[in-house]
């Protein structure tokens, strides 16, 4: 069912 | 010094319960516009953004910012001490080591205080953009968690896939698969019963089981989720707390090997 993408790739980190 | 009282502590108990599960420890940030926490799970697929506003307490008074590193499983544990009538009063000093919770019963004959040690935390705050989403999805929030409940039987993730016609919910496993889908209400007696879809364009996506099941935790805090989802990019599913605040959880959706 494909890999799990990460929050943090899709949001910057300010 | 910070203060803020909520006449019933119903609201901040079903709070704790909706972001226990996906955090074990975060740090909320007070000043004279409320509390706002966010934070992500320990694996950084999910993120909680929770929203209290200062004009939704009885009484509200941070005389400067604050934040507060709480441990959210100990904290948990203290507001299952409060009954949901209790008035709950938060409570720190400026600088502060410990944070209060006093518990006031409806008829003021028990008073119950529980002092809750401050834990330092590395704030790592993501910056979320305003987005215009594809699919705009309003539902019965009850429904929605039944759906991921079902569906978790079949397979770790479901895919939610919607278009003019509705929305679909689907999984797939080594035993089976399933799908349900849901078509916008024409008419409907009470609001919170509504299915509404706001398309686009279509958009398909799939998410980890967990943490939509994590997420439903939220329903007893409204009768309505809102879904939000464009392609490639985090879903938002939303629940509003009263006339206080909402939380919103976003969610990394999964991506093609």
């Amino acid at each position: 069912t494909g890999t799990q993408g990460r929050i943090d790739s899709f949001f910057k980190i300010l | 010094m910070f203060e803020a009282r909520l006449a019933q502590s119903a609201i901040l108990k079903k709070v704790l319960e909706a972001v226990k599960d996906l955090l074990s420890e975060a740090t909320f940030e007070c000043s004279d516009s409320g509390i706002m926490v966010q934070a992500m799970d320990n694996a950084h697929v999910s993120l909680v953004s929770l929203n209290l506003r200062s004009d939704g307490f009885d009484k509200f008074r941070c005389d400067r910012n604050l934040s507060m590193g709480m441990n959210i499983t100990t904290m948990t544990k203290i507001l299952r001490c409060a009954s949901s009538e209790d008035t709950v009063t938060l409570r720190a000093w400026d600088n502060p080591d410990n944070i209060i919770f006093i518990f006031e019963s409806p008829s003021k004959e028990k008073l119950a205080e529980y002092e809750m040690k401050l834990i330092n935390m590395d704030q790592e705050h993501l910056g979320i953009p305003e987005t215009m989403y594809s699919c705009v999805v309003k539902m019965p929030s009850a429904e929605f968690a039944r759906i991921c409940k079902d569906l978790s039987q079949f397979g770790e993730a479901i895919t939610i896939a919607c278009s003019k016609e509705g929305v679909k919910f689907s999984a797939a496993g080594d035993y089976g698969n399933a799908n349900i889908k849901l078509a916008q209400t024409a008419e409907v007696d009470k609001e919170e019963e509504a299915v509404c879809i706001d398309m686009q364009e279509p958009v398909k996506l799939t998410f980890a089981c967990r943490y939509l099941n994590s997420f439903v935790k939220a329903t007893p805090l409204c009768a309505q989720v809102k879904l939000s989802m464009s392609a490639d990019v985090p879903l938002v599913c939303e629940y509003s707390i009263g006339e206080i605040g909402h939380i919103r959880y976003y969610l990394a959706p999964k991506i093609d090997d």
